[in-house]
């Protein structure tokens, strides 16, 4: 999970 | 092969479509406006004149933008958001630079070999820094042949998400669930090609295109692995942390 942080990020953020 | 209700190729075929159109960056009338603005010489030699990693640099950081647009798109096709995380990931990681050279051909101009970078439309000899001419050539190829076949939007948005579904990618946790997907947007993809009155070869024709892209990502990676092998901490420092967990 740590690997891909940032994506993770994008996938959770509700899509604006 | 899944069986699918015609009412339901059209939602997906709809929403896919839906989905392209709010996440695309640029829209093609606005690209269209643009294309008679070409770098002039005088710009040309000051992006040749960047140091290679400069170059290296920006490059990464055009591309991570374009690809945030495509995570945005993947969120948005109905069914992605549904398959674990690890396999959207997955996706992601394999196929989104794809789906930013499939988008390109939006941006390219076949009449003069260009495409738009960093506010106007450059041809190959802006990228020249990068020490990469093969693999600046065969983007270059690959746009002007995508273009060649005079895609519309719709059928661009489908093709982006029959990409982005590949489900043969490695480390899928739920490939079946995947290939459902793709299925199912593949069948989409031909119900569009078919509305829109398009020859029967095309289908044939975006396959190829799918290696295609697969060589071209190849190619990227190995030149980055070459840059990365002499600018350790180049990339380090000052890549994009998306572009490094992407690539890295």
């Amino acid at each position: 999970k740590e690997k891909h942080k940032i994506l993770h990020q994008l996938l959770q953020n509700s899509t604006s | 092969s899944p069986t699918v209700s015609m009412a339901e190729l059209e939602h997906l075929a709809q929403n896919i479509s839906k989905s392209h159109v709010e996440t695309c960056q640029y829209l093609r009338e606005e690209l269209q406006q643009l294309s008679w603005q070409a770098f002039l010489q005088d710009e040309v030699d000051g992006y040749q004149s960047k140091p290679r990693e400069v170059m290296w640099q920006l490059c990464a950081i055009k591309i991570t933008e374009a690809i945030q647009y495509v995570v945005e798109f993947a969120k948005r096709i109905d069914g992605f958001m549904e398959l674990c995380q690890n396999d959207q990931i997955v996706l992601l990681k394999a196929g989104s630079l794809e789906v930013v050279f499939v988008r390109m051909c939006r941006a390219f101009d076949t009449q003069n070999n260009t495409v738009y970078f960093d506010g106007k439309y450059a041809g190959p000899d802006v990228f020249k820094a990068l020490g990469c001419d093969d693999l600046i050539t065969s983007v270059f190829d690959f746009a002007k042949s995508m273009c060649s076949l005079h895609l519309s939007e719709d059928e661009i948005a489908l093709f982006s998400a029959f990409v982005l579904l590949s489900a043969d990618r490695t480390w899928l946790q739920e490939k079946l669930q995947v290939e459902k997907l793709q299925q199912k947007t593949q069948l989409a993809l031909q119900h569009v090609l078919q509305k829109n009155q398009r020859e029967d070869g095309i289908l044939s024709k975006l396959r190829c295109k799918v290696s295609a892209l697969r060589s071209l990502c190849a190619r990227h990676s190995e030149n980055l692995s070459a840059f990365r092998a002499v600018y350790p901490d180049i990339v380090r420092s000052h890549f994009p942390p998306l572009y490094k967990e992407l690539f890295g």
